[in-house]
C-alpha cells in the first residue's frame, strides 16, 4: 500500500547545510516539507544522530533519502525485552 | 538481587571497592518499560545530594509525579512518540503514560543494576535474603521506551539521546531484535554516541540460544552480556504413583494439593488439538482434566500461561516438560496452581509412566530454596551465542553474569507471572533471561567506573573480560547447560564475570574512537556510512592497511571463512596485533597460549612485556597459522599475560 506511512529515522549530514539555514531544525524540517506537506517530526536528535524520526510513504521516504544532505532514511524497528 | 552479591564475593570483598560516596557518583540509565519508584530498592537513606554534573530529570505523567524521584532514583523519562505513530494513543487503563512501569521487568532490571539494599527480601518466601543491585550506591536513572507493544526505535534513540545530554555513566538496554549492519543498527548507532562521551553501553545478547549465530547487540562497542546460572535452586519433586520421585524446580507457593496421590494425565491425551500437549488456551477439555495434575510440553506459548490454562481447565497440577533445545535447563516460575518444571529427559521418564500406567497418580512435593548448587555458573540454555554473525572476527558475547532465577524489585500493580489474572502483589520477583544478566554487569561496570573514573569504557570492559573465568576451582571446564558438554568462547565470551578481580586487572586492552573508526574503514564502509555510525567526518586513509584483526579488542576471533581470503595454500597465517596498557604497579608479563589444537598453530611475539610505569602501553602480535579444515569447524584456545599476580586472559576462537 503506497500510501500507508510508517516510521523512520531521518540521518542528515549537518556539515552539508546549506549556509542559508541558521538552525539545524529549520534545516530538517525544510527536507521533511519537500517530501511531505502533513508529515511532523516525532523527535529531533541532537546526540546520538543528526537528523529527526517521521512518519512517511514508501514513496516519499525514497524520495527523501535521494536528496543533498541525507544520510540515511531507516525504516522503525520494533525491538523486545530479553 | 540476593545471592549473587554472594556468587560474585562483593559482598566478602566490600572493602575492595569503592566508598559509597564515590559510587554514589556513579549514574547508570536503564532503558526499559519504566520504574516503579515505590520500591523499597529505591530507598534513598544515607545517600548525599545528587551529582553536580547530573543535569536529567523526573518527568510527570500518568500515576508518575517529580515527588517520585529521590536522591536515588535520580531520573526518570518516557518516549512513546514512536509508539503512539505506530499503534495509536496509549491505553491508559492498561499501561501508565508516564515513567511508571507497569510491567515489572524494568523496575527488576533497573534494581538488579543499582538497587539499595533491602533486608528480608523474598518471592512468596522463596531466595529470601538481603537483596542488593551490583551498585548499591550508584543512582538510577530509568528512560521508559518500551512499552505492551514493543520497544521501538525511535523511542529507544531520543531515549539514549537524552540519556547522553543528562550525563548518564553507564547505559543498561536488557533489549535487543535482529541484527543487521553497524549504520542500520540503531541501538549501535545510539551506542557509538555513548561510547564518545565515556559511557559504557552494556546490552543483552539476547535469550535465542542455544542456536548458533543468535547473538543481538554484536557491535564492538557494545558491551554483551550473556547468561549463566547462579549455584541457587528452587527443587520441587514429581512423585509419582508408582513410588519413584523426579526432580524439578518450582516458585508455587499456595493451597498445597491433598495429601495423598491425584490423578496425572498427558495433555496431549486431554486435547483434539494437535498442539494440545503445549497446554495452549482452549485446547484442553475440561472434563478429561478436572481434579488431574497435567503433563504439559514447554514451548510456543508462556510456561506460566500453561499452568493458567491447565488450571481453568480445572486441573489442579501441572508438570512442565522441558523441550530438546532447553536441554537440562529449568527456569522456575511463580505458577498460579502447584506446579514444577522438569528436564526433557524427566519428562520422558515421567511420560513413560503415564503411557504405561492405566491410572497414573502422581504428586508435588515443593523443598523450598537450596543454595550451594554445583556445578555453577553453568552457561544457560536460552542464552544467545556465537559466531558475530556481522563481523565474524569480534567474538561475541563477550561476557556472562547471572541470569536464571533472579530475585529483583518488582512493579506493585503486576503478579509475578504478568499474567491478567495474576492479581498478587509482590515487592520481589524471580525471573530469568540475559535482561537479567545485562544489567549485573551494567552495575559491575558502574562500580568499575567509580573505582577507576579516568578508565574508557573499552578499559573497564577489557577488565571484565580478561579476568573473567570459564573454568570452576576444580579446575573443570564450566559446562552448557544446553549439552551438558564444557561451554566454548562463543557460549561463555570470555567466561563468567568476576568483579573482584576485575578491579585490580593488572593489564587493559584500551580502545578509542579513533579505533573504532579504524574498524569501520577495515569493514570497507563508505563515507556516508561511517558518518551514519559517527556523526563525524571520518575519512579512511587510503594508503593504510586497515584490519579488523587489528582492532584493540579483549578477545581473539580468527575466521578463515570471510577477511582471509580462500585458503588455497597449505597452510594460512592470519595475524592479530593487540596494545596492552598498564594500569597496576611495574611488571613484567609473559605470555602463555592453550592451542585451540594441532591444526592451529598459535605465536605470540613478543613472549615477554615490560611495563616500568602506569599507563604504559606495548604491542604484541599474534600469528595464527592453520591448515585447511571442513567448513563449520571451530576450534577454541587461551592466550594469557601474567606477572604472577594477575592473569590477563583473552579466548581465541577458531573457525572455518
Amino acid at each position: 500500500d503506497g500510501e500507508r506511512k510508517i516510521t523512520y529515522i531521518v540521518h542528515m549530514s549537518k556539515s552539508e547545510m546549506p549556509v542559508r539555514f541558521n538552525d539545524h531544525t529549520h534545516w530538517y524540517d525544510s527536507s521533511l516539507k519537500s517530501v511531505s506537506d502533513s508529515a511532523e517530526m516525532l523527535y529531533t536528535y541532537n546526540n546520538v544522530a543528526h537528523g529527526y524520526s517521521t512518519r512517511l510513504t514508501k514513496q516519499e521516504a525514497e524520495s527523501l533519502e535521494k536528496q543533498p544532505g541525507i544520510l540515511g532514511v531507516m525504516p522503525e524497528v520494533i525491538y523486545e525485552l530479553h | 538481587t540476593t545471592r549473587t552479591p554472594e556468587f560474585l564475593g562483593l559482598d566478602q570483598n566490600a572493602n575492595l571497592f569503592p566508598e559509597s560516596k564515590t559510587a554514589s557518583e556513579v549514574v547508570v540509565g536503564v532503558f526499559d518499560t519504566g520504574v516503579w519508584p515505590e520500591s523499597k530498592s529505591f530507598d534513598d537513606s544515607g545517600l548525599g545530594p545528587i551529582p553536580s554534573s547530573w543535569k536529567g530529570l523526573c518527568e510527570t505523567g500518568n500515576n508518575f509525579n517529580a515527588s517520585n524521584c529521590n536522591r536515588k532514583l535520580i531520573g526518570a523519562r518516557f518516549f512513546s512518540k514512536g509508539y503512539v505513530a505506530a499503534l495509536g494513543p496509549i491505553d491508559e487503563s492498561k499501561e501508565s503514560n508516564s515513567p511508571r512501569d507497569d510491567d515489572g521487568h524494568g523496575t527488576h532490571t533497573s534494581t538488579t543494576a543499582a538497587g539499595s539494599v533491602v533486608r528480608d527480601a523474598s518471592l512468596l518466601g522463596y531466595a529470601a535474603g538481603t537483596a542488593r543491585g551490583m551498585a548499591s550506591s550508584a543512582r538510577v536513572a530509568v528512560y521508559k521506551v518500551c512499552w505492551e507493544g514493543g520497544c521501538f526505535s525511535s523511542d529507544i534513540l531520543k531515549g539514549m539521546d537524552m540519556a547522553i545530554a543528562d550525563n548518564v555513566n553507564v547505559m543498561s538496554l536488557s533489549l535487543g531484535g535482529g541484527t543487521s549492519d553497524y549504520y542500520r543498527d540503531n541501538i549501535a548507532i545510539g551506542a557509538f554516541a555513548a561510547m564518545q562521551k565515556g559511557i559504557l553501553v552494556s546490552c543483552s545478547a539476547g535469550n535465542a540460544g542455544p542456536s548458533s549465530f543468535s547473538l543481538s547487540n554484536v557491535a564492538p562497542w557494545i558491551t554483551t552480556v550473556g547468561a549463566g546460572t547462579l549455584d541457587r535452586d528452587f527443587p520441587a519433586l514429581a512423585s509419582l504413583g508408582n513410588g519413584l520421585n523426579y526432580s524439578g524446580v518450582s516458585l508455587f507457593k499456595g493451597d498445597s494439593l491433598p495429601d495423598k496421590m491425584v490423578p496425572f494425565i498427558y495433555a496431549g491425551n486431554a486435547t483434539i488439538a494437535t498442539n494440545g500437549n503445549l497446554c495452549m488456551p482452549g485446547t484442553l477439555i475440561p472434563d478429561k482434566i478436572k481434579g488431574k495434575i497435567v503433563l504439559c510440553d514447554r514451548g510456543v506459548n508462556a510456561r506460566v500461561q500453561k499452568g493458567s490454562v491447565v488450571k481453568s481447565a480445572g486441573g489442579v497440577g501441572m508438570v512442565l516438560a522441558n523441550a530438546a533445545s532447553n536441554g537440562d535447563e529449568l527456569v522456575a516460575d511463580a505458577h498460579l496452581l502447584p506446579a514444577t518444571a522438569v528436564t526433557e529427559k524427566t519428562g520422558n521418564l515421567i511420560k513413560n509412566y503415564l503411557f504405561s500406567e492405566s491410572n497414573p497418580t502422581a504428586t508435588i512435593l515443593f523443598q523450598g530454596t537450596k543454595v550451594g548448587i554445583e556445578p555453577s555458573p553453568v552457561v544457560a540454555a536460552f542464552s544467545s551465542r556465537g559466531p558475530n554473525s556481522i563481523t565474524p572476527e569480534i567474538l561475541k558475547p563477550d561476557i556472562i553474569a547471572p541470569g536464571v532465577n533472579i530475585l529483583a524489585g518488582w512493579a506493585g500493580s503486576v503478579g509475578p507471572t504478568g499474567l491478567a489474572e495474576d492479581t498478587r502483589h509482590v515487592e520481589f520477583n524471580i525471573i530469568s533471561g540475559t535482561s537479567m544478566s545485562c544489567p549485573h554487569v551494567s552495575g559491575l561496570a558502574a562500580l568499575l567506573k567509580a573505582a577507576h573514573p579516568d578508565w574508557s569504557p573499552g578499559a573497564i570492559r577489557s577488565a571484565l573480560m580478561t579476568t573473567a573465568y570459564s573454568q570452576y576451582k576444580t579446575g573443570k571446564l564450566m559446562e552448557d547447560i544446553a549439552t551438558g558438554k564444557p561451554s566454548t568462547p562463543f557460549d561463555h565470551g570470555a567466561g563468567h564475570v568476576d568483579p573482584v578481580s576485575a578491579l585490580n586487572p593488572g593489564l587493559v586492552y584500551d580502545l578509542t574512537v579513533d579505533d573504532y573508526v579504524d574498524f569501520l574503514c577495515a569493514l570497507k564502509y563508505t563515507a556516508s556510512e561511517i558518518k551514519l555510525v559517527t556523526r563525524g567526518n571520518f575519512t579512511c586513509d587510503t594508503s593504510k592497511q586497515y584490519s579488523v584483526n587489528n582492532l584493540n579488542y579483549p578477545s581473539f576471533a580468527v575466521s578463515y571463512q570471510t577477511g582471509s581470503g580462500p585458503i588455497t595454500e597449505e597452510t594460512t597465517t592470519v595475524k592479530h596485533t593487540r596494545t596492552l596498557t598498564n594500569v597496576g604497579l611495574p611488571g613484567t608479563y609473559k605470555v602463555s597460549v592453550t592451542s585451540p589444537g594441532k591444526s592451529v598453530k598459535v605465536t605470540v611475539e613478543p613472549e615477554s612485556l615490560s611495563f616500568d610505569k602506569v599507563n604504559q602501553k606495548m604491542s604484541y602480535t599474534v600469528s595464527f597459522t592453520a591448515s585447511s579444515m571442513p567448513s563449520n569447524t571451530n576450534l577454541f584456545g587461551r592466550i594469557e599475560w601474567s606477572d604472577d599476580k594477575h592473569i590477563v586472559g583473552s579466548p581465541v576462537a577458531v573457525s572455518w
